[in-house]
Parts: C-alpha cells; structure tokens; sequence
C-alpha cells in the first residue's frame, strides 16, 4: 500500500458518502443517474466475487464490503424510499451498449480464461465506463448541484491517483496489470472535461453549468 | 511481472 493508492481509496469512499449524505439530507436523488449506479453496483458485485476465494488483508475485505454494500443501498434509496425524487425522463442512457461491449471484450481480453478472472476484467471494463450515464445526464440537464459536482470529483480522482499508484508499482514492485492501467486511463480522460469545470466553475463558487 | 492473478488493489 503505498500513498497514492490510499488515497485512491479515501477519495472512492469520500464520493460515496457525500452521494449518501446527498441524498439522505436532501431527501432527493434528483440530478443523480440511477443507471450509472446500477452499473457501479454490477461492478463491484463481479469484481469482489474474490471474497470468496482469496483473502488479501482486512482492510481490503472491508473495503470491498463497503462498495458492494453501498452501493445496493444506493440503489435501494433512489429505487425505493425517494423514487419520487429520480430524474427517470433525463436518465435515459442506454446501459446494455456499456454491459455488453464490456462483456465481449473481457470474453476477449483477459490475463486468464476462468469465470472469476473474466468477470474481474468485465468489471474493470465496465467501471471505466459506468460514469457516462451520470455524465449524460448532467449533459442533459446543463447543470448539477455542487454537492453533486463535489461527488464526481471525488469519483474521477480515485481512478487518476490509481494511476499515479500503477506508476509507482511499476518502479517500486516491477507490478503492473495493463488491463486495469489501459482501463483506469480511459476511466480518468472521461473526466476531464468534467474536472476543467469543475476547478473553473464549481471551486470559485459558481454553480457547474454547461455552456449553451 | 508473475502471472498470477490475484488482485490485491480494489
């Protein structure tokens, strides 16, 4: 564990909880897209499979735990207790052209042909993408609330302070997977554009909206 | 670089 991946993970779990406290205090989901969570929910379900058969340390069982768990919770509280409050007519993106390209393309590429590794990769496949509903959706709207920018940027720094972890591992340990490297890179250009408003706009106190 | 494939980053 070295700085860059710690951080990595406080700044997932960060996003997380500002998108609960979002939710919870404001009792709305409104501006958050329900399939990018589903998509993160099948994320972690299929990546964390590993629980089961490998143990790596405690705080790493945990974690897991906590992103598998939240994630259904979230799902849960936009689905169920504040339906009333989910955007359903701006979240429109099309989730099967995410989970489906993603699927072949771990039943392709993977570094080893068993149901737990290709489910793995699928997941990192799909994570790298599972935020364009999200970024749709705001597209669509032209705007999001700070508290939902604050979450996003949460959300696409953890990918890029993985990669300065991946740069490290790869100098320090000689480790590197290029399967997640190649993934958390497109993971983390598809929050660029979101990033350069976000410390344009957001970070000097204005309102994150799109141009027209 | 080992071929095995336990993931041990999140």
């Amino acid at each position: 564990m070295n700085i860059f991946r710690l951080l990595g993970d406080l700044s997932h779990l960060v996003a997380i909880i500002i998108l609960l406290l979002k939710i919870w205090k404001t009792r709305s989901c409104a501006g958050i897209s329900g399939k990018s969570q589903i998509l993160f929910a099948i994320v972690y379900t299929t990546r964390y499979l590993d629980l089961f058969t490998t143990y790596v340390s405690t705080y790493n069982t945990f974690m897991k735990l906590v992103f598998i768990m939240t994630s259904i919770v979230t799902i849960f509280l936009m689905n169920a207790k504040f339906k009333a409050t989910y955007d359903h007519n701006h979240d429109t993106f099309r989730i099967e052209f995410l989970i489906l390209p993603a699927l072949v393309l771990a039943l392709l590429i993977n570094n080893e042909f068993t149901i737990i590794e290709v489910l793995w990769t699928f997941s990192i496949y799909l994570e790298s993408v599972a935020i364009l509903p999200q970024l749709f959706l705001v597209s669509k709207t032209g705007e999001a609330e700070s508290i939902t920018s604050h979450y996003l940027f949460a959300l696409g720094s953890y990918r890029g302070l993985y990669l300065l972890n991946w740069v490290y591992r790869y100098y320090a340990e000689d480790h590197y997977d290029l399967i997640a490297i190649v993934a958390g890179l497109v993971q983390t250009i598809l929050y660029c554009d979101f990033f350069y408003l976000y410390i344009t706009k957001v970070l000097k106190g204005k309102k994150l909206q799109l141009p027209a | 670089q080992t071929l095995e494939t336990t993931h041990d980053e999140l």
